[in-house]
């Protein structure tokens, strides 16, 4: 159990902290629909 | 350090809208039947360096259909997108180019165009009639009234028929055909042709003029049957293009593989 815990706050503090603001780039494809989706 | 390798395209990268422009120009350019496409969606891009700006751009594109006809003369860009209630047909494209010093030309290009599917069309529109198939007698035998209706009314040149575009029968709550056609100018005035029509042939290329019907017809509670044909007037035709000269041609139901 010790070990469980550890390995959770060690993956808890593993996480890369992102920036304030941090947008994800949209996909690159596909695009965008222009008229409607069939 | 080799330099490292581009970014890969997005979807809706300018170059790669410009891509897919040219690849629908072509695409159009290169079609013998049936209606104009417009882009809908970039599905999928890759490109691949051959050597200094010199590059191969696989491209997947889905289309939407439009309202022209493909011997239309208007612009793409004026050319309105069925609307999925008018039951919609999609054009999925694979198309290759080559970009050398900025220069895009098609390499080649493969599409399979196909209606909506009923249900979708349903679900959403019950009442909408849906699109009939080309080979139906009910809306072979209502083109052809509509175009001997026509001809026997004109003042101008007898039509013969290119093709059927698309059709569509509906039930409820009057029995109607609904059909969409490309004609051809003959050789003949429509009274010239009530003598012997059998010599009325398609003008030749250099003074062609084609152009375009709809038609209507009630069938019940009482027949009633309009056209309306518009010619475009003879167009320079490109040289590439082979302009449609089989007269009754009809149009394969949407579904059809052109390469």
């Amino acid at each position: 159990s010790v070990a469980k815990r550890a390995v959770a706050e060690a993956a808890q503090h593993d996480k890369v902290p992102r920036p304030v603001g941090f947008v994800p780039l949209p996909p690159p494809c596909p695009g965008k629909i222009h008229h409607f989706d069939i | 350090v080799p330099a490292a390798p581009p970014a890969p395209l997005g979807c809706d990268d300018p170059e790669s809208v410009a891509a897919a422009e040219v690849a629908v120009n072509y695409i159009n350019g290169h079609s013998h039947h049936g209606y104009k496409f417009a882009l809908n969606r970039i599905e999928d891009i890759r490109v691949v360096p051959q050597g200094p700006k010199n590059y191969i751009i696989f491209l997947e594109l889905d289309l939407l259909e439009t309202q022209c006809h493909i011997l239309s003369p208007t612009p793409l860009l004026n050319c309105t997108v069925r609307s999925f209630a008018e039951h919609a047909v999609e054009g999925d494209c694979d198309v290759k180019l080559q970009k050398v010093d900025g220069t895009l030309s098609v390499l080649a290009s493969k599409c399979h165009s196909h209606a909506d599917s009923s249900e979708d069309i349903l679900k959403v529109c019950p009442d909408c009639p849906l699109l009939a198939s080309l080979n139906n007698t009910e809306v072979l035998g209502m083109v052809s009234a509509a175009l001997n209706d026509y001809n026997s009314k004109t003042t101008g040149s007898y039509l013969r028929l290119l093709e059927i575009g698309r059709a569509k029968i509906q039930y409820h709550p009057v029995h109607t055909v609904v059909a969409e056609f490309a004609v051809g100018a003959t050789n003949c005035s429509a009274e010239q042709a009530k003598a012997n029509v059998g010599d009325c042939q398609l003008l030749p290329e250099d003074q062609s003029n084609f152009g375009f019907c709809t038609a209507e017809m009630v069938k019940r509670p009482s027949q009633d049957l309009q056209v309306d044909c518009q010619l475009y007037g003879h167009q320079v035709p490109a040289p590439h293009i082979p302009l449609l000269s089989r007269p009754g041609v009809t149009y394969a139901h949407p579904g059809q593989d052109t390469s």
